[in-house]
């Protein structure tokens, strides 16, 4: 993809991409690809709102669905190569909150305001039975002074009371265990 | 090299231009 004439370009470009898990099925790398689906890409301001506006809210969706917004080339993953030594920082909230906390925190990302050069990979929204995640995938979970930093920006971003708990998952333990959060 | 960075309300504005739609 590539801006528009006119058009705001962003420093990257990214996909949106759309999951939702078939209730019964096991979790596998095999079924999880196959459920994934590209929803768009874009280079600039003006064609990632040209996308979002015609998406549905997260609010809005089904239990087990995820939006996954990843710059472009990096699939979300964990075993994708920008991912695989990364990790993510895990915020739950209570219903009702996931739209307008997924929105604040794609902007921050698509305007660069995390200040980690390329360590940022992408966001998930997950939208669940009881609470919804979003998250934050960056690609070197070791490195502890970037994970902070990404901790605090989206500790401001999002507007989060201080008492909020944000644990921070590296991608092997969700190899590990199978399972996301 | 320089990053373009823009900022949440600067994006918001960007909403409802022509081009965006």
């Amino acid at each position: 993809v590539k801006p528009g004439q006119g058009e705001h370009q962003l420093q990257y470009s990214y996909c949106m991409w759309f999951s939702k898990r078939t209730p019964g099925n096991k979790a596998s790398s095999t079924n999880y690809e196959q459920n994934i689906k590209t929803v768009g890409c874009f280079a600039s301001v003006e064609q990632f709102w040209a996308l979002y506006t015609h998406l549905a809210r997260p609010c809005d969706l089904t239990s087990s669905s995820d939006y996954h917004l990843f710059k472009q080339g990096i699939k979300p993953m964990w075993e994708d190569e920008a991912n695989k030594s990364g990790g993510k920082w895990i915020v739950r909230l209570r219903k009702g909150l996931a739209s307008r906390l997924w929105e604040n925190l794609i902007l921050a990302m698509l305007g660069e305001q995390f200040m980690v050069g390329d360590e940022i990979c992408g966001a998930v929204v997950s939208i669940r039975f009881a609470e919804d995640i979003i998250s934050i995938w960056n690609r070197t979970s070791s490195d502890v002074t970037i994970s902070l930093r990404i901790r605090d920006t989206l500790r401001r971003v999002l507007n989060l009371p201080p008492n909020t708990i944000m644990e921070y998952k590296t991608h092997t333990d969700s190899i590990k265990d199978n399972s996301s959060f | 090299g320089t990053r373009i960075i823009y900022e949440r309300q600067f994006l918001m504005n960007l909403r409802d231009s022509p081009l965006a739609r």
